[in-house]
């Protein structure tokens, strides 16, 4: 673990008495390789380590009698604040109803988490409605329809033939005649790099300006995760990621590397394939986590 | 743009930097640097476009090092798994269009009984395809389903049986005994046929990917892996690290979400996508 290899590093340099500037950096490459090594983007790292370094060279970790230990409470401080705050409330703004769209890569999630945050909602008291919005997946619709069967939520189609931002713009108007007062559209996955493709997100938002734009990404996203990030926010602005499959065992650097590219929110992590499995983003959870 | 550059610290450093930011990973990438100085000493290099060329190389030994090649023979079960949305699905409908292109008799089999139109999905691409589906309802046995798919496919002669499961993450040890499971029923009932487990990898996951192969490897006993999703950014270069500790030979690379979207895997293209 880091915290055992930075015994180590600290533990060789206890010999030679005061620590110096060098010891330091030397100090701050096994952190470096232990962000890399949870999928932290290089370029993040290389920030990151440049703002931890200074202020490890401050009193606290040179005058320390346990300097292994100051330095993890710095990078761990360092990885929390700017993993940002405890952001779970989706602005729902004043308007009905209320408009959230999903995008991201092929295979994130986004189908599943349209159906988790549909269950959360109606939980919260408010009447959700799913919006069939990739027209090109096989059996996408379907997908959606059979989520929305099992926590009893309608799910707005009108086939893989028409336009998306039509049925998007039809399904706000079904909504205010239905008593929907939150309307959830599920996009087709698309590369970030595909600009037919992004552009269609585009007018999809221009047709019925979402309160919530939420990028679904999968944890397990490698050195990837910075291009995919900031092309969806410059495309798009968007309000918010939701992290996936945090269930698995991936360290979850990619969490980092978005957060720094984009300076927006994480709001939820999905936990499991059920429709309840997703929770609140916990920064302080995620840091530890990272740092394994 | 090096070229005329001299061969220094700087430009090992930024090799490191190309090698980590294609997801290779820290300790893959030390040793193939630290093998790349030992050489560039030894053999005198001074250009840094000779140690860029010899980098290539060192990478393609690794991925070409004793791998067999592919060839399809009669009868053939593939098993298709992986972790959740890698492309397994997908890459099914992708393979039974090549193999029927190739002239052979091609089935399939739906044993992703738990998600949500899993079954519709894969029913779609056997009718783009035009090859048999053997189903079962929605929630049944996956085992089973495949049981009944081998029973049929002995009946019927066919020559690439190809079986699609259920994502599932690694750490998961009920959903890796289930697979386990589904394995030893193709090992039990079509002991004629030659089995290939294909583990599915999407080209943008980082570290964790290696993880994947080594649970995959001990559970199903992985014949191959198929990295997907190479149309995007990403690299996919933890196949490397894969290579290299586990010696898994990458057989196919997904390009895209249409059929022909498919190709054999060419180790010289993918390392020079790598330095692009
Ligand atoms: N273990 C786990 N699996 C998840 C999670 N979220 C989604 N999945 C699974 O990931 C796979 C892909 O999910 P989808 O919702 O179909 O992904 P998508 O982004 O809509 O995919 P496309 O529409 O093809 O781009 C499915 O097998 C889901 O059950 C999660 O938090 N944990
Ligand atoms: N761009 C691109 N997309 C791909 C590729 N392969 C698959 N996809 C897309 O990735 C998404 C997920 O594909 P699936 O075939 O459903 O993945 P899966 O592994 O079967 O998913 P689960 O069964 O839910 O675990 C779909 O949107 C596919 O079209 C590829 O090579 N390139
Ligand atoms: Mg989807
Ligand atoms: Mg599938």
């Amino acid at each position: 673990s880091l915290s055992e290899r930075l015994q180590g590093v600290f533990k060789k340099l206890r010999g030679k008495g005061k620590l110096t500037e060098k010891d330091i950096k030397e100090a701050m490459r096994e952190v470096k390789v232990a962000l890399l090594e949870a999928d932290v983007n290089f370029k993040v790292v290389k920030d990151f380590i440049n703002s931890v370094t200074e202020k490890a060279l401050g009193q606290e970790v040179m005058e320390s009698l346990t300097p292994a230990q100051q330095v993890i409470k710095i990078v761990h401080e360092e990885l929390i604040k700017l993993m940002g705050s405890v952001e779970s409330r989706l602005n729902l703004g004043s308007k009905v109803p209320a408009v959230i769209m999903m995008v991201g890569l092929q295979g994130s999630g986004k189908t599943t988490a349209c159906g988790k945050l549909a269950n959360l909602l109606k939980k919260q008291g408010k009447n959700p409605l799913l919006v069939a919005c990739d027209t090109v997946r096989p059996a996408a619709i379907k997908q959606l329809q059979v989520l929305g069967a099992n926590i009893n939520v309608p799910v707005f189609t009108m086939g893989d033939k028409v336009d998306t931002a039509d049925i998007a713009k039809a399904s706000i108007d079904y909504a205010k005649s239905h008593n929907v007062d939150v309307v959830i559209i599920d996009t087709a996955g698309r590369l970030h790099i595909d600009d037919e493709l992004m552009e269609e997100l585009v007018r999809i938002k221009e047709a019925v300006h979402p309160d919530e734009i939420l990028l679904v990404a999968d944890a397990m996203t490698g050195q990837d995760a910075v291009n995919v990030a900031s092309s969806f926010n410059e495309r798009l602005d968007i309000t918010g990621v939701i992290l996936t499959k945090l269930d698995g065992d991936t360290r979850g650097g990619a969490a980092l590397s978005i957060k720094a590219v984009t300076q927006k929110p994480i709001k939820y992590v999905g936990i499991g394939e059920k429709l309840g499995d997703i929770e609140p983003f916990y920064p302080d959870r995620m840091a530890s986590r990272i740092l394994g | 743009l090096s070229f005329g550059k001299k061969v220094d610290e700087e430009l090992f450093e930024e090799l490191e930097e190309a090698l980590i930011l294609a997801d290779v990973g820290v300790d893959t990438t030390y040793k193939i640097i630290q093998s790349l100085k030992q050489k560039t000493k030894e053999e005198k290099i001074f250009e840094a476009s000779k140690v860029r060329k010899l980098l290539a190389q060192e990478i393609y030994e690794i991925l070409q090092k004793d791998v067999e090649p592919f060839v399809l023979t009669s009868p053939m079960v593939i098993l298709i798994v992986g972790v959740n949305g890698v492309g397994k699905t997908t890459t099914i409908g992708k393979l039974a269009h090549l193999y029927k292109k190739q002239g052979k008799s091609v089935m399939m089999v739906a044993a992703d009984t738990f998600r949500a139109a899993a079954i519709d999905q894969l029913e779609v691409w056997a009718k783009r395809v035009n090859c048999p589906i053997i189903k079962h309802q929605e929630g049944s046995d996956p085992a089973s389903v495949v049981f009944d798919g081998l029973q049929s496919a002995k009946a019927r002669g066919i020559d690439v049986v190809i079986c699609d499961t259920a994502g599932r993450l690694h750490n998961k040890k009920n959903l890796m005994e289930e697979l386990r499971k589904i394995r030893k029923v193709i090992d039990r009932e079509y002991s004629e046929a030659r089995v290939e487990t294909f583990l599915v990898l999407d080209a943008t996951t980082g570290q964790n990917a290696l993880q994947q192969a080594k649970i995959f490897k001990e559970v199903a006993d992985i014949t191959g892996i198929i990295l997907t999703k190479l149309d995007g950014t990403a690299k996919g270069g933890i196949v490397i690290a894969i290579k290299e500790e586990l010696n898994l030979p990458i057989r196919y690379i997904g390009i895209g979400e249409g059929m022909e979207d498919l190709q054999a895997f060419d180790a010289k293209s993918f390392v020079s996508a790598i330095f692009q």
